[in-house]
């Protein structure tokens, strides 16, 4: 919140579009401005009136550079929009960068989001530092509703809650990586750097780095799913494989290749598989294995094709790190399973479990 | 060693986000000063994002200061 939680005295909202960008039609502005409340007023008892004159509460206009506040825009870019506190006069108005291109769907950049944020601080919430909030400073394009856990205790502490509406579907918070039930979805490594993924996030670790770094997927690779399922890095032929459902996309360094997604089944996989748990290229073999549920396969890298006798039973094949895998990952001789909390050492020429950690013990908890 | 171009653009992109979203005070302050107050601001930046808190202009730090973003400061006080 702003210093002093700074609120409207009443439920009772109004606001008054001032102008309008040449960027939309005049009905998609005002779809977008007052489903931009609807998210607010879906989890507080607040209500939005719109005015068509005289003064509003909170007065929304486009405008470029200086443009009537002493607070300037800076053209295309940059600085998208700002909004004041609640408050009389120029409090709670909104003021969007008429330098930006503004839209109605992922193009840079979406009005309902903007919005949406730029309406929270008229409602009285600041900047959050959860990256997955609507309230984090810099802007991500995603779909459905846009408020996270966080946004919703925010905003329910100023008004309370919503005495109409039930519940709605927020988006988690962050995952925080020193919780003891924290799970994995995948890992893989990254020309050196180790890349977890988890719900929407990931996390970087990287040598140079003492803290691991958290990110929305979406931040960095807009076009993956913001669920993955499995990934590995072929260090050979440098790229990282990441899986989401029956698609998988490649990376170079960073950067997505042209030419995907394409479907899993390229693999050699049967049509059967909807989804791949974790896979993990073992060096020294050249052989990428690919879990699935109880089961998982073995890819060979050179000849690109599925190996004979597969799937082969988890359970049989790897004893000690039960039947089902959510991540794993190949460094020196051991592979490392992650299953729920847990992760499992096992050496691949001993065949069999060298230690049992949690596995955020490589978040360094 | 003088810094390139390149570095000098560094310095005014953070110069200017520390000022309008950190409350950097801008106007000089002598050499030694505003380097200081600057490291300070970008280590309340760098907090604030959950990047490494060096005080330094590294690469995520600048990656962050070119994102798109609110105009609404961090960290300022509302009157």
């Amino acid at each position: 919140h702003f210093p002093r939680d700074l609120k409207w005295k009443t439920t009772d909202v109004t606001f008054r579009i001032l102008n309008y960008t040449p960027d939309l039609k005049k009905a998609d502005v005002d779809r977008a401005v007052r489903n931009a409340f609807n998210v607010w007023s879906r989890v507080t008892p607040l209500k939005f009136k719109k005015l068509y004159e005289g003064n509003a509460d909170i007065m929304i206009s486009f405008g470029a550079r200086e443009h009537g506040d002493f607070n300037p825009f800076d053209g295309p870019e940059g600085l998208l929009a700002h909004a004041y506190p609640p408050g009389n006069g120029i409090g709670g108005d909104t003021h969007f960068d008429e330098d930006e291109t503004w839209t109605k769907d992922f193009h840079a950049f979406n009005l309902f989001l903007v919005a949406a944020h730029e309406f929270g601080h008229a409602l009285g919430m600041a900047h959050s530092s959860d990256p997955g909030s609507l309230m984090y400073p810099v802007y991500t394009y995603g779909k459905g509703y846009p408020l996270a856990e966080d946004d919703i205790k925010g905003i329910q502490s100023l008004y309370g809650e919503n005495p109409n509406h039930g519940k709605v579907n927020p988006k988690p918070d962050a995952p925080s990586k020193c919780d003891p039930e924290l799970s994995f979805d995948a890992v893989t490594e990254l020309r050196g750097e180790t890349i977890i993924f988890k719900d929407r996030f990931y996390w970087r670790l990287h040598a140079q780095m003492p803290e691991p770094e958290q990110n929305l997927i979406k931040n960095t690779w807009p076009e993956i799913p913001n669920k993955v399922d499995a990934a590995y890095e072929n260090p050979e032929k440098d790229f990282v494989i990441i899986f989401s459902g029956i698609k998988m996309w490649a990376l170079n360094g960073y950067n997505l290749v042209d030419g995907y997604p394409k479907y899993i089944h390229k693999l050699g996989l049967p049509k059967t598989v909807r989804k791949i748990d974790a896979a993990v290229n073992i060096r020294d073999t050249g052989k990428t294995l690919l879990f699935v549920d109880e089961e998982y396969w073995s890819y060979d890298e050179q000849t690109g094709t599925m190996d004979s006798g597969y799937p082969r039973s988890i359970e049989e094949n790897f004893p000690g790190i039960g039947d089902e895998v959510d991540a794993a990952a190949y460094h020196y001789g051991y592979l490392y399973f992650y299953h729920d909390h847990l992760q499992f050492e096992y050496s691949f020429a001993s065949r069999k479990v060298m230690r049992i950690m949690r596995a955020n013990s490589i978040l360094g908890c | 060693k003088p810094i390139s171009s390149e570095e000098k653009d560094d310095v005014l992109l953070a110069e200017r986000y520390l000022r309008r979203y950190y409350g950097m005070p801008a106007g000089l302050q002598g050499e030694r000063k505003t380097s200081d107050v600057m490291s300070k601001k970008i280590r309340e930046m760098q907090e604030f994002f959950k990047l490494e808190v060096t005080g330094k202009l590294d690469d995520d730090t600048l990656e962050i200061m070119e994102m798109a973003r609110c105009g609404v400061p961090d960290v300022a006080e509302y009157n």
